[in-house]
């Protein structure tokens, strides 16, 4: 993670004698780093817009103060994490949250597979659906802190004036005619008005996934207003994937390894 | 950059009184410093292998490498561990039988690598041993 070879323009210093690979040193190159990285061959992901959504910029703040951690070899960096979550509001300068980045070995990001938000009839409650694939976990790393976290907007007109109540369920089972069984996990009075990110403590059904992996049923949220109304997300100012790429919802985990791996030789 | 090795060291050992084999330590001047164990530069680019669009950070990593001689005198510069100061004595004793020692890494560092998998989700992963710090002779 250092950089300090590049000059304020970010290009290499002028004092290394710069080659350029042949195809075939490229390939051996790119063979042996993913090797080192553990991976079985070059990701090719999906980019929205060729833009960073929230997931990544997010990580990337993460990245920078690693980083900066690593380069200054400077201990209890806890001014800088704390600077650094002021930009993802006040609730994250937690010292337990900055325990969990410094003893980490690895930080994942997991984006949301459920593509539309449910809209039910008026019988049954407005809920937004959450899936995570957690299934490139690589073998050996534990589950150490896990957090939903969701961007919230001031909420419509029609209850500004209200407190609301969020509810974040894990999904025990699922019923084709009626609805799944729900696990309560947390549920938190909100003013209808407050804006920011929301997190929430999901470290139990995360390392249930992991261990369990056909237990992964996803989450659901439901938000009622203080007269026990559902409203949907929409209304409660929840941000979903019509909303910015900044405040689209996601799923952060930090892993620790409880496994040493071998690297096999080529 | 750079590593010129000194060709012209006259190395040919002459019998000496006493029956010790090998050039007396004081034939040897001190070690010339371009020539000694050190750390050199050496940049890894993500950019160059085409990996910007999976690798978010960083775009390569200075990972360096150590090379040069680990000979008599082992100044304090060269990190030598107590017994490579030993050895290089043994070596100019008996040559044959007893090699330098080398010229390695003493300390590695650890990168931290951002980057997407094949779902788009998002990997900040710390890799042990990736950055050499500094060289010594062991």
């Amino acid at each position: 993670g250092s950089n300090y070879l590049f000059d304020g323009n970010n290009e290499v210093h002028p004092s290394f004698i710069h080659r350029r690979l042949r195809t075939h040193e490229k390939r051996e190159m790119q063979k042996e780093i993913l090797s080192i990285l553990g991976l079985p061959h070059r990701p090719r992901p999906h980019l929205s817009h060729g833009k960073y959504n929230s997931a990544p910029l997010f990580m990337l703040d993460l990245y920078n103060t690693i980083s900066s951690e690593e380069k200054n070899e400077v201990e209890g960096m806890l001014e800088q994490y704390q600077s650094m979550y002021t930009t993802q509001g006040p609730r994250l300068a937690k010292h337990q949250e900055n325990a969990f980045l410094n003893d980490a070995d690895m930080v994942m990001s997991f984006v949301n597979l459920v593509e539309y938000d449910r809209e039910l009839s008026p019988h049954r409650m407005h809920h937004k659906e959450f899936k995570f694939n957690l299934s490139q976990i690589p073998e050996g790393e534990a589950v150490t802190a896990s957090e939903l976290r969701l961007y919230k907007e001031c909420a419509n007109q029609v209850v500004i004036n209200e407190t609301l109540l969020l509810s974040v369920y894990q999904v025990v089972q699922e019923h084709p005619n009626r609805e799944a069984d729900l696990f309560l996990l947390e549920s938190r009075r909100l003013w209808a008005a407050e804006e920011g990110w929301l997190e929430f403590d999901i470290l139990a059904t995360s390392n249930l996934w992991v261990m369990s992996p056909h237990y992964n049923l996803g989450l659901q949220i439901r938000v009622e207003t203080s007269s026990g109304r559902s409203i949907s997300s929409k209304e409660a100012g929840l941000v979903g994937r019509d909303g910015g790429l900044e405040k689209q919802p996601f799923m952060v985990a930090f892993f620790k390894v409880s496994e040493v791996h071998i690297r096999t030789a080529r | 950059s750079t590593n010129k090795r000194n060709k012209n060291r006259n190395r040919a050992t002459q019998p000496q009184e006493g029956g010790s084999r090998g050039p007396s330590p004081a034939d040897y001047n001190s070690s010339d410093h371009n020539t000694a164990c050190r750390r050199h530069e050496l940049y890894v680019s993500f950019r160059e292998l085409g990996w910007q669009d999976w690798i978010i950070a960083p775009e390569g990593y200075a990972a360096n490498y150590c090379g040069g001689e680990c000979v008599f005198p082992l100044n304090a510069h060269m990190n030598a561990t107590n017994h490579a100061i030993v050895q290089t004595l043994v070596h100019l004793m008996n040559p044959e039988n007893v090699p330098k020692p080398c010229c390695a890494a003493t300390k590695l560092h650890a990168i931290s690598v951002l980057y997407f998998d094949d779902n788009s989700n998002v990997i900040l992963k710390k890799y042990k041993n990736m950055v050499v710090r500094a060289c010594g002779c062991h």
